[in-house]
């Protein structure tokens, strides 16, 4: 299974993590 | 003596001379197979995924959960979920319940829910909003979308046509946007079979639309998605459309092989893997769901 976030942003929203890593719910997704 | 000699000469040279002669056309002929073979494996391999897709993955997983949902005596409870424990190294420690005898089915174990604290929430505008492995991350600025690196799906096709915003703009990408100067931005998290299977509100944000589409239940796993491009458009999943503080926002959930039951907590409404037509599409105007950030939103469920 699978959960995709698909959002509105700007530009230089950015995420704080690549392709392949471990996450866990409440985990910061992006760079504060 | 001598005889012998010009015998053994006489193989040789003969031995050579076929060996030049036919070593060129051998080496051609070689190189040709391992093309051919090439082309065959290739062929093969596309063969294969056409078989995969026809197989009836959605009937197998319904079988499954029915399965699944069985109560298990209380004497073989340790040893059925110890094997699943070590099959797919799940993480007890954090779950509410380490008693394994606790749980009725596999169902209820694989759905088990967290123990308090288990989870710290981030202070960050937008959290991971399930326990997983990220498949991909990213600005989505065009129509197409990366599902794993170089492999695409279509975002209309994902998400279906937009009902839910009034706004109309010749580009579908710029129907979703409140802002223009803004872009998406997406993530796909893939949950393993032994991991936590419930999902939660990655910010603060509010649904107003749900769409559910009544797809095929292929497995997700990252080897499969880099090899069926529009994999996510295929399959089962509920697709929750609506805004937080930048504009658009979605989250989906998207079933696989034996967890294409999707349930969300605050649509009851909402049934998964049902018998009927592939192709169905479901709609629903939520109204106004509001969604705290870390919020318990739904789980995957086998079947």
């Amino acid at each position: 299974s699978t959960i995709i976030l698909l959002f509105e942003a700007p530009k230089d929203f950015k995420f704080d993590m690549a392709a392949g890593d471990k996450v866990l719910v409440g985990q910061s997704l992006t760079k504060v | 003596s001598f005889n012998t000699n010009a015998n053994n000469k006489t193989k040789w040279l003969n031995f050579r001379a076929i060996f030049t002669r036919w070593m060129p056309l051998g080496s051609v002929m070689y190189v040709g197979w391992c093309y051919i073979r090439a082309s065959i494996d290739y062929e093969v391999s596309k063969v294969e995924i056409k078989f995969y897709e026809m197989f009836p993955f959605r009937v197998t997983s319904r079988l499954w959960g029915k399965m699944a949902a069985c109560e298990i005596p209380v004497s073989l409870r340790s040893f059925v979920y110890g094997t699943y424990i070590r099959m797919f190294s799940v993480n007890l420690n954090d779950a509410a319940v380490t008693d394994l005898k606790y749980y009725k089915s596999l169902s209820a174990f694989f759905t088990r829910p967290l123990r308090d604290g288990a989870r710290y929430i981030s202070a960050a505008p937008c959290v991971s909003p399930c326990d997983g492995v990220v498949l991909n991350c990213g600005p989505a600025d065009t129509d197409k979308i990366e599902q794993v690196k170089g492999v695409t799906y279509s975002l209309e096709e994902f998400l279906g046509e937009n009902k839910w915003l009034k706004r109309k703009d010749e580009s579908y990408y710029n129907s979703l946007l409140k802002n223009k100067e803004n872009i998406l931005h997406q993530c796909i998290i893939y949950l393993a079979p032994g991991d936590y299977h419930r999902f939660h509100a990655p910010c603060d944000w509010t649904a107003t639309f749900r769409r559910h589409f009544s797809g095929k239940l292929l497995s997700v796993n990252p080897w499969l998605a880099k090899l069926i491009p529009g994999l996510f458009t295929v399959n089962e999943r509920a697709v929750y459309v609506g805004e937080w503080e930048y504009g658009f926002f979605s989250m989906t959930a998207v079933g696989a092989t034996n967890v294409g039951s999707i349930e969300i907590f605050k649509d009851p409404e909402l049934r998964t893997n049902t018998k009927g037509k592939r192709n169905r599409v479901n709609e629903l105007e939520l109204g106004q769901v509001c969604m705290s950030k870390g919020e318990l939103f739904g789980q995957f469920n086998m079947g």
